[in-house]
């Protein structure tokens, strides 16, 4: 498979390699099946292997490298520069706010993420402000009761931007301060005018856009729009541990300047991990 | 004129692209684009039809060929099936189950049915409190045990407590799972056995892309598909996911979500579809 295949074309450096014109056009035809499968925007797959292509052409290969591990660890590089870094996260005082469309995984990363912290030392709270999903207050107050962390929610009260006001202050002592919303998407002007009136609150530092791993061609739509609105720093792709590659992830990045926090790989608190290029490019191509 | 492979392959890569960022998986793109060029190649076409018209008219059959298979009238079925219809809605996390079932309640309740919720998903938490909220706002009956119950055996107190209060309508809500994980296909295959559902709907939501081949894929080998709901329409997503999905389980997409409250259901028309693909 191109994920392994793409692992040992990176470790080869032996002696001078040619260049076979057909080699890469098939190479370069598997990557771009690889990607659209993967979900990447079908315009920056078309992109990317031109770019590849192109450079796969005009580049010497390494001493010893076939065309085919040429092209391979010229799409690493060219997927490295999209994705190759790791949101810093510091283990000091913060704010956090996380956004995201409906269903993608915030009330559960939240729960995870004050986990996370919990881990290093760090005291998170967290506050809920999603007052239109029945339940919501419910199921994070459950969430953090189970471990242990202190969170702040008014469930009978519909103005979520009062509810981060008051949460901010009642949870003033906290290190870590989590602000889970309500899912929303681009076309919800009133949900997206909320955000950027939670948002005006406070400068908070991290404001994560949490998307699923299977979204499709509306990653990069909706990434764009959750920017211009609030400024992401971040994006946690959850629902890994799924068949889904995570592909629109790269679109979310490379279209918000950002990079890639953290990963969601199951239901429970402890299914959090800090993103991996490598691994996440592997996966990727399959 | 005959058509030519030659003549074909531009107007196609155009329209498998369209596919492609209609969210169709690459999989199913590519097999409507292959049946399309099978059919082509050869025929004949009039002089004033332009090669990409007589393609995009080739597209627009296929497509239709594959929404419009096996078509199961909703309505129609309630109406007319002995009672309790017992119906389960499946499908990954977070898709929108619980609320469709909420939708669904709404719509039946208008219809004068009378509708039993089944708190089936007995596993993530606020699960049985998010489903009480919407039944209490609706004025539907709820059958729940406590969290962590067997959900096999919410569902079958609610058929119960269905038939004998002369009931018409059991709407059993499950937890979202990975078609990857076998223990919760499982526990899926085993609530399938235990209740026997008249219905067993799958819910996906309509901004997913390829991966959606592949959990109605195993959702349905797992227990088959009466028919699909297509949430989260209104996120303008194409919707691509419904082509991929009625592909591959051969069953109709009967609604469509299109927000978050409980009007906003409705009936799935191709149409909806052919119409953000091609603007
Ligand atoms: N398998 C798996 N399930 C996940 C993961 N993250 C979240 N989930 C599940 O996805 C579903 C939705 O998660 P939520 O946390 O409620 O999503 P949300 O974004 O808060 O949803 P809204 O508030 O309605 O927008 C739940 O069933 C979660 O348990 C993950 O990494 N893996
Ligand atoms: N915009 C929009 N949001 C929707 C639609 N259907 C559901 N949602 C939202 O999607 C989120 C998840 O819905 P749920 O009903 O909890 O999804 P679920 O499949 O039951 O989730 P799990 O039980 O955790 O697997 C909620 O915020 C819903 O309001 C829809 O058609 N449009
Ligand atoms: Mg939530
Ligand atoms: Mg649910």
């Amino acid at each position: 498979n191109l994920g392994n295949s793409l692992k040992d074309a990176v470790k080869k450096l032996a002696n001078a390699g040619k260049i076979d014109r057909q080699v890469i056009d098939e190479v370069v035809k598997d990557i771009q099946r690889a990607m659209i499968q993967a979900d990447v925007n079908v315009r920056l797959v078309m992109k990317l292997s031109s770019q590849i292509k192109n450079r796969a052409l005009t580049e010497a290969p390494p001493a010893g490298m076939d065309s085919r591990e040429h092209v391979l660890r010229i799409v690493y590089t060219e997927l490295v520069n999209i994705v190759g870094k790791t949101t810093p996260i510091a283990l000091e005082p913060q704010t956090i706010m996380m956004v995201g469309l409906q269903g993608s995984g915030k009330t559960t990363t939240t729960s995870k993420i004050a986990r996370f912290f919990s881990r290093k030392g760090l005291k998170p709270a967290v506050i809920c402000a999603d007052t239109y999903r029945p339940g919501a207050y419910d199921q994070l107050s459950q969430l953090c009761e189970k471990l242990g962390v202190p969170y702040y929610g008014e469930p009978g009260n519909k103005d979520a931007v009062a509810i981060v006001r008051n949460g901010l202050k009642a949870m003033a002592k906290y290190d870590v301060k989590i602000v889970d919303t309500a899912g929303r998407h681009a076309l919800e002007t009133d949900l997206i005018q909320e955000m950027k009136d939670i948002y005006a609150l406070t400068p908070f530092t991290h404001k994560l856009l949490v998307l699923d791993a299977a979204i499709g061609q509306q990653a990069s739509e909706q990434a764009k729009a959750f920017n211009d609105a609030i400024g992401i720093t971040g994006v946690v792709i959850t629902k890994l541990d799924g068949t889904a590659k995570g592909g629109g992830a790269l679109s979310a990045v490379s279209d918000t300047n950002t990079s890639i926090a953290f990963i969601g790989v199951g239901e429970t608190p402890d299914d959090l991990e800090r993103f991996d290029p490598d691994g996440f490019i592997s996966r990727l191509l399959g | 004129v005959v058509l030519t492979e030659k003549d074909l392959e531009g107007p196609l890569w155009e329209l498998e692209m369209a596919l492609l960022e209609s969210d169709v998986a690459l999989p199913v793109a590519e097999s409507i684009i292959a049946t399309i060029k099978a059919d082509l190649t050869g025929q004949h076409k009039k002089l004033l039809h332009s090669t990409g018209d007589v393609a995009q008219d080739a597209l627009v059959d296929a497509i239709s060929k594959i929404l419009n298979v096996n078509t199961l009238d909703f309505d129609e079925y309630v109406r007319n099936h002995a009672r309790p219809v017992v119906i389960s809605f499946i499908g990954v996390n977070g898709t929108g189950k619980t609320t469709t079932i909420a939708k669904l309640a709404e719509r039946l309740k208008e219809q004068k049915y009378g509708v039993v919720i089944a708190a089936g998903d007995t596993f993530r938490a606020g699960a049985i409190e998010q489903l009480e909220r919407h039944a209490d706002r609706l004025g539907v009956k709820m059958i729940k045990h406590q969290q962590g119950a067997d959900p096999a055996a919410v569902i079958y107190d609610a058929v119960q407590y269905a038939k004998n209060n002369k009931k018409d309508v059991v709407l059993a809500d499950t937890a979202g799972r990975l078609h990857t994980n076998v223990n919760l296909m499982e526990q899926l295959k085993k609530i399938g056995r235990v209740v026997r559902p008249d219905l067993t709907i799958f819910v996906d939501e309509a901004i997913a892309g390829n991966d959606a081949v592949e959990r109605a894929r195993l959702f349905n080998d797992a227990v088959p598909v009466s028919g699909t709901i297509l949430t989260k329409a209104d996120a303008d997503a194409k919707g691509g996911a419904a082509i991929s999905i009625a592909h591959i389980t051969g069953k109709p997409i009967l609604f469509l979500g299109v927000g978050q409250e409980y009007k906003d259901l409705k009936k799935f028309e191709t149409q909806w579809f052919l119409d953000r693909l091609f603007e």
